[in-house]
């Protein structure tokens, strides 16, 4: 199995390729991808090499290339519908984000308990009552969903979403989720970007 | 120096005692702790120690001792003033957001172009130019801000923020900075949530 760590840099990776693509750039070195994840241009070889990508010494990696190589290895080459459930403030800022329907991932339904909110346009999709929500999942084959209700509805509405065959969840809610073993769990924590700069900035002034 | 990702789980060990503190439990066992993080309760033995706290094998650690401990490590026992500059979609979840200030870090002021949004009330801020953030900047001693501009803004409003004396972004745009060493980045990216749980259900549909 492949660990954590080397498919959040595939997607650091990815990142920095989809800038270069954009601004025209065909051939990229791993010395140049490794500005964007620490560890070194010996890293991204050691990480590329993993999934059987060997760049030629001198001429690099071709960028449209190695886009398709780590889409392919993330599973991002075909589309993804995803829900989200818990309408507020959180859910309208990523149901108006173009970025995730540019990257394979398109937001297909937005779910809420909230009777003022049910029947409301947000982005591209209506909010409906969570009771709706099975249906939907099933005639799109969802099989992912982003999680952003209030900590104390998390489990409970997680457990409805695994009994309606979601296979992974990003959570946003603080508290952790409890599921079985084939519903993989996606931590999102605002927080602790902060909290590490925190310790950065700290560490830096105490010299 | 204590390495990125020792930081980061200093953070989920943080979310998961809080949680325990307001659920009234005093003590909890490394085992306890090692279901937040993968690692196993070594690692968090291991964590602990490098910053010299060691619990007593079969009675575990002191709840509160722990979460005081953590916050002296990451530099969030006092508080933090933050500015956010781009006062859209992301920017209004998150001033609403009180999860920050429990955790020490108050959102003081949010900034924008955009004439409509400008002296318009958000959360607890209300949204000012960009030409009066110096000023804020300098007398609330802000030293911590969230970038949530454009891509194509993000490089220019970096240098505006690091100008005035801000030495940790927290970057949602996709553009990566290039700034001067003493100011920190804590990269945001939303999408690799998504393409983690993407990799993860392929990995298990694929067997
Ligand atoms: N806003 C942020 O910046 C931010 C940052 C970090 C974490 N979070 C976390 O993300 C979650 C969402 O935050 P928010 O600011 O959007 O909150 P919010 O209160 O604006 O939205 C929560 C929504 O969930 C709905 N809801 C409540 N119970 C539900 C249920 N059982 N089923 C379906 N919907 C339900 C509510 O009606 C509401 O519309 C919270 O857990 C919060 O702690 C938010
Ligand atoms: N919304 C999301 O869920 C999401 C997710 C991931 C990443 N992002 C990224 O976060 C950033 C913000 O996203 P959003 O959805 O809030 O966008 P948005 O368009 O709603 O908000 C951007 C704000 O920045 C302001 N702005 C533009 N140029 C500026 C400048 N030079 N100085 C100050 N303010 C300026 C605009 O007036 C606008 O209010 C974008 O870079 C986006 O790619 C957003």
């Amino acid at each position: 199995a492949i660990p954590d760590p080397s498919v959040r840099r595939l997607s650091a990776y990815l990142r920095h390729l989809e800038n270069l693509a954009a601004s025209g750039v065909k051939r990229v070195s791993s010395r140049q991808l490794a500005e964007y994840v620490k560890g070194g241009d010996a890293q991204v070889r050691r990480d590329l090499a993993l999934f059987g990508q060997f760049g030629r010494r001198g001429v690099g990696y071709d960028v449209e290339d190695l886009i398709q190589v780590i889409r392919t290895i993330l599973g991002t080459r075909a589309q993804w519908n995803v829900v989200v459930v818990g309408a507020g403030q959180l859910c309208q800022a990523l149901l108006r984000y173009r970025g995730f329907k540019e990257r394979g991932f398109a937001l297909v339904g937005a779910f809420d308990t909230d009777p003022r909110k049910i029947g409301t346009q947000c982005g591209p999709v209506t909010i409906r009552h969570i009771d709706a929500m099975e249906d939907i999942i099933r005639k799109h084959e969802v099989r992912l969903a982003i999680l952003t209700v209030p900590a104390q509805a998390a489990q409970q509405t997680a457990e409805k979403l695994a009994a309606a065959g979601i296979e992974g969840i990003m959570n946003f809610a603080g508290a952790g989720l409890s599921l079985p073993p084939h519903v993989h769990v996606s931590q999102v924590d605002l927080t602790a970007h902060l909290e590490q700069l925190s310790f950065l900035v700290s560490s830096t002034r105490a010299g």
